[in-house]
C-alpha cells in the first residue's frame, strides 16, 4: 500500500530539506522506488537535488492548479529519488486555492494516481501551516516532525499538533503520527537533553534516534546531492540510513 | 529622525527572531527607548519576550486590521523594550489584508503615530515573503538580513533581493540596505568562511561583524530574556551589544 510521509514543522530551519533529501538518497540506496515532493515556495528540495527551480519546466504548481496530471511533472534526479519540484510560483497557491471548496485534497487527489508507483512517498513543508502544509497532511498517510532540541522548536509543537486534530476530524481520518525527530542534536548540551525529555514525557509520540549536528550536512546541498554522496560513511549519513530503514520497517 | 529597521529573511531558522531580542535588549541596556514588533503568527519573538501570546489581549493584527491604534496594543517587557505582540490570529491576515488596496501601507500607517516615540523600532518577520513582511519593507527605514552562512541560506538572498528591488519601485522608494548579518557562524568550517566571502563579492552589500554559534542562545528563550540577561558577559551578549552600537552610530 502506498505510503506517504509528510515531513512537517512551521519552524523554520529544522532540518526537514535535509531530512526529506537525505531519507530519500537512503530509501532509493535501498532499491527502494522514492518520489520526493517539495511544497516549498523556496524550492530548497528542488535545488539541494541538484535541479534549478527556475529552469524547470512543469512544477508541483502546475499540478496543484489541475493544469497537468503529476507524471508530466516528475522528473529523475542524480540523487537516485525521482522529484515533483517547486518553484516560486508556488507562493502564489495560497491566494489561488484559497476560495476553492476542497482546497484542501488537490494534493492528494492528484497523487492518488501515482502514488502506487512508488515504495515511498515524501513531502516536504515549508515553514507555515498554511494551505500547502495543509495539503501534505491531508494527503499523507503518516507525519513526521523534524525538530531542534531547543524551546522555540519546541513550542512549535503544540501549534502543529493541534493542526493534526483539525486534519484528523475534517480532511484526513487516518493520518498517523510517525514521531519527532530530533535533529542537529547537540547531545553535550543540558538544555537538548531537558527538551528532549521534555517533549517524550508531554506528548504521547515517538521520539525517534536524534540525528547529531555535524559540519558535514551543509556541503551538501550546494553540490546537488545529499550527504549519502558527500559524506558516504559519516554518521550523518549513517543516521539517515537508519531513519530510512525504520521507515521501511514500519510497512 | 525614527529609524525603521526590519529583520527580514525567508529561510527559516536563521536567528532573525534571536538578532531582535538580543539586539533590542542590546539597546535597551545602553539607554535607548526601543520598540520590537513580531510579525509572526508563531509568535516565537513574543514567547522570547516573556509574554504568553495566548494571554495578550491586543497584538498587532488588531492594528493591522485597523481595529485599535498600536499604544493599546504596545506593552512593557521584563527585558527592557516595549514590545507590539503577535499572536496566532495574525496567519489570518494574509488572506484579510488581500484584497485591500494599499495592504502593504497598513503597517507603515499605523506606526507613523508611534515611531517618534522610539529611538529604534525593530520588526522581526516571520519566513516567508508575503504580505505581512512586505509590510515590514514598506514601512522600515532600513532592512538587516541574518543569515546562516550555508548553502540554502545563500539561496534565499538573492530572491529576498529581487523582493526588495519591487518595494523600492513600488512601496518604499528609500528603502536602505544596512547590510547582512551572519549568524551562528562557525569561522572553523571551511564551508561557512566560503560562503561569507561568496556574499561579499556577489553582493554589493555590507556584510556585518559575524556573531559566533554559542549554546548560549538557546537557553534564553525559554526563560523570557535575552542573552543579555542570562549569559550577560559572554561572547553572544557582546556580539549583540556591537551591532547595537553600530545601529546607533549609523543614526
Ligand atoms: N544534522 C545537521 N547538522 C548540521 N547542520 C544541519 C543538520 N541538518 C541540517 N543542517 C543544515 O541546517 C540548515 C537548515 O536545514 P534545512 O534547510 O534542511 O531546514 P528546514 O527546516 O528545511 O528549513 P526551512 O524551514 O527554511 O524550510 C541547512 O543549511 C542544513 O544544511
Ligand atoms: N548565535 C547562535 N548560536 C547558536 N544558536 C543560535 C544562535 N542564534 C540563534 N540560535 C538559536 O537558533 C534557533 C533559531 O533561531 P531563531 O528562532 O531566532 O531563528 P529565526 O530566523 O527567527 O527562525 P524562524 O524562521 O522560524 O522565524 C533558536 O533556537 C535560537 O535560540
Ligand atoms: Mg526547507
Ligand atoms: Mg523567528
Amino acid at each position: 500500500d502506498s505510503r506517504i510521509v509528510a515531513v512537517a514543522n512551521q519552524k523554520g530551519g529544522v532540518a526537514k530539506t535535509t531530512t526529506v533529501a537525505s531519507t530519500g538518497a537512503a530509501l532509493a540506496e535501498a532499491g527502494r522506488k522514492v518520489l520526493l515532493i517539495d511544497l516549498d515556495p523556496q524550492a530548497c528540495l528542488t535545488f539541494a537535488m541538484g535541479i534549478d527551480p527556475d529552469q524547470v519546466q512543469f512544477t508541483v504548481h502546475d499540478v496543484l492548479l489541475g493544469r497537468l496530471g503529476p507524471r508530466m511533472a516528475i522528473i529523475p534526479t542524480p540523487e537516485g529519488p525521482d522529484l515533483l519540484p517547486a518553484s516560486i510560483e508556488l507562493s502564489g497557491a495560497e491566494m489561488q486555492l484559497a476560495n476553492r471548496t476542497g482546497r484542501e485534497y488537490v494534493l492528494r487527489e492528484a497523487l492518488a494516481e501515482v502514488a502506487p508507483d512508488y515504495d515511498m512517498v515524501l513531502i516536504d513543508c515549508s515553514p507555515s501551516l498554511g494551505v500547502l502544509t495543509i495539503n501534505a497532511l491531508t494527503a499523507a498517510t503518516e507525519l513526521l516532525i523534524p525538530m531542534q532540541a531547543e524551546t522555540l522548536s519546541h513550542r512549535g509543537v503544540a501549534q502543529l499538533l493541534e493542526t493534526i486534530d483539525d486534519v484528523r476530524r475534517y480532511t484526513n481520518r487516518s493520518l498517523q503520527i510517525m514521531g519527532v525527530l530530533p535533529t542537529m542534536f547537540d547531545a553535550r548540551t543540558r538544555l537538548a537533553r531537558e527538551v528532549l525529555k521534555d517533549i517524550e514525557e508531554q506528548y504521547d509520540l515517538p521520539v525517534l534516534t536524534p540525528v547529531s549536528r555535524s559540519v558535514r550536512f551543509a556541503e551538501a546541498p550546494g553540490t546537488g546531492r545529499s550527504i549519502l554522496s558527500t559524506a558516504r560513511r559519516s554518521r550523518g549519513a549513517q543516521a539517515y540510513r537508519e531513519l530510512a530503514a525504520a521507515l521501511m520497517e514500519a510497512s
